[in-house]
């Protein structure tokens, strides 16, 4: 077991225990800014932490950020558990951070999906989805990022329990998505909703379900361009900004199209890096890389969102 | 455990309108891995093809003159690296 965080090896990939030994560990490295809050249970019944930024105050508000809802997007968790130390440990050090920190909460969820993630790790690599039993098929489990009530059941999203962009019976019928929904509904001060998947280096925006621009396309398109370019800087991984429905496709039942409907403006999806020939296998050497890029973009659009209050 | 032995993940560069039609026949019912999605011209679309339709698909590319690359070879052998490589990590 890591013994704490200074020696735990972020540029390798680990299983789901050691990622949440890993939180434990910085919980107990940072006892005043994060907390482990355990927003509910998987359908296999794992439980599913979030790691709670906040220096003090009464239902701040606060900014979502989650990975690996896609469960074989490896690159996503790792460079989240990355992002989660690294935040903690310029927190009263790097300026932004310690503002950004005393004036609203960050909710850091590593693991979304962590039957899928389980079972990436026992019996197949290249699984996606959750681990529900679909009744009346041999199938297994629903895309949880078609699950969401927004378009549900439209265009890009499957009927066909075997297909990997499965929407499930009706929306929200996934637990991990419902235990997300319950938190952003119960809490109702989130300013910002920051899904991060992989791979294809782009930054997107809603909506998924329609091409259809949404009224506030022009301001966020602005704010992705210019995370972008800080991200850029680091190591020029050429990224591309847009809505989901333009620059990937029509996808309905996406996560932040759900948030943008129900007011959190800043909702936004990462799409990371894999720049070569590994796509979802990407090599554990590029887990810092990219973890230190999207840090980068990340920090950029929170810094937004702390200085536009809504 | 499920194993990827000889499967392959192709990345097709749709260059038509043309091409794209002819691309959505290959759904994602048909048993195709789709790792990227939405066809265009500006992007390639990413595809793990199973062993036991690579040939199939490759033909079905190369009749509609669909140009294609060989992203990975043999997913299971980057799979087995990458398994050795957190088990020596974890060492």
């Amino acid at each position: 077991t890591e013994r704490n965080a200074k020696i735990f090896d972020f540029a390798a990939y680990h299983d789901l225990d050691t990622i949440y030994s890993f939180m434990d560990t910085l919980v107990a490295s940072h006892p005043n800014l994060i907390s482990k809050i355990n927003i509910g249970n998987s359908y296999e019944n794992r439980p599913m932490y979030a790691l709670k930024f906040s220096t003090g105050g009464e239902n701040r508000p606060a900014i979502w950020i989650d990975a690996g809802i896609h469960a074989r997007e490896w690159v996503t968790q790792a460079s989240a558990v990355w992002i989660a130390n690294k935040m903690a440990s310029d927190y009263g050090v790097d300026p932004s951070v310690t503002s950004l920190l005393g004036q609203m909460d960050v909710y850091l969820m590593i693991v979304t999906n962590p039957d899928g993630y389980s079972f990436t790790h026992t019996d197949n690599r290249m699984w996606r989805k959750t681990r529900s039993v679909n009744p009346g098929s041999s199938c297994r489990g629903t895309d949880p990022n078609r699950n969401w009530d927004a378009g549900f059941g439209g265009p890009g999203a499957s009927k066909n329990p075997c297909s990997d962009s499965y929407h499930g019976p009706y929306a929200h019928s996934e637990v991990e998505v419902k235990n997300v929904v319950d938190l952003i509904k119960g809490h109702g001060n989130f300013k910002s909703f920051i899904s991060i998947h992989s791979y294809s280096q782009l930054l997107m925006y809603p909506y998924g379900y329609t091409c259809t621009n949404i009224p506030d396309q022009s301001e966020l398109h602005a704010v992705g361009t210019a995370a972008i370019k800080e991200l850029m800087s680091l190591y020029n991984t050429k990224y591309q900004v847009g809505s989901i429905c333009k620059i990937i496709y029509q996808a309905s039942g996406g996560s932040i199209d759900w948030t943008y409907n129900i007011g959190i403006k800043y909702s936004f999806a990462f799409e990371l890096r894999d720049t070569g020939l590994y796509g979802f296998l990407l090599p554990a050497n590029q887990i810092i890389p990219t973890a230190e890029e999207t840090w980068l973009g990340l920090k950029n659009i929170m810094e937004y969102v702390r200085d536009h209050p809504y | 455990k499920e194993l990827f032995n000889g499967d392959q993940v192709l990345r097709i560069h749709a260059e038509s309108e043309d091409h794209i039609h002819i691309l959505k026949e290959l759904d994602e019912d048909s048993g195709l891995d789709f790792w990227t999605h939405g066809f265009s011209t500006e992007r390639p679309v990413d595809v793990r093809v199973p062993h036991a339709s690579l040939y199939a698909v490759k033909d079905f590319l190369k009749e509609n003159n669909i140009p294609f690359t060989v992203m990975i070879n043999n997913v299971q052998d980057l799979l087995d690296e990458q398994k050795a490589e957190m088990v020596s990590n974890a060492e």
